[in-house]
């Protein structure tokens, strides 16, 4: 579960802005 | 220069492509019991920038998995009450076939980025919080 939550997160951060 | 705050206001693209944006927004949605329906958009969009190549088909998949169960599998969750009902089937479908294309939850996210701009988007921009950091 703890994986699939990781997994999750990464893909979330990963689609946000880098930069202000 | 415009401040940010102002050009959070112009549209909600603009508001998405700043991280404190994104911040204020996610506490105001946190607040009403609905910041899935932003961490499913940017799911979505994160999901479509994995290539689709064989050393990323094993995450790609309990990824696409993990989006399903979490956002569109419970059907009491905010997200799948605001996906219609084709949207949903043919997501699971991809999912139960493991045919996940980059674009597998596009139309979904299109439809929850309607329920947003429809109306979380105003109320944040009308809310406490928002004028408040203005």
């Amino acid at each position: 579960i703890d994986s699939e939550d990781d997994l999750l997160q990464e893909c979330i951060s990963s689609a946000m802005p880098k930069k202000k | 220069p415009t401040p940010p705050y102002l050009r959070w206001a112009g549209s909600l693209h603009s508001l998405l492509d700043d991280q404190d944006g994104i911040h204020l927004f996610r506490t105001f949605l946190k607040q009403e019991g609905c910041a899935d329906l932003l961490d499913f958009w940017f799911a979505c969009s994160g999901f479509r920038k994995l290539e689709p190549c064989e050393s990323n088909e094993e995450k790609r998949l309990k990824l696409a998995k993990a989006i399903y169960k979490k956002y569109v599998l419970d059907g009491q969750g905010i997200v799948s009450r605001q996906i219609k009902p084709a949207t949903k089937s043919f997501i699971k479908d991809c999912v139960l076939k493991q045919l996940i294309d980059p674009a597998v939850f596009d139309q979904a996210q299109t439809e929850i980025q309607s329920t947003i701009e429809e109306n979380s988007y105003p109320l944040f921009l009308k809310s406490d919080i928002y004028l408040e950091y203005t």
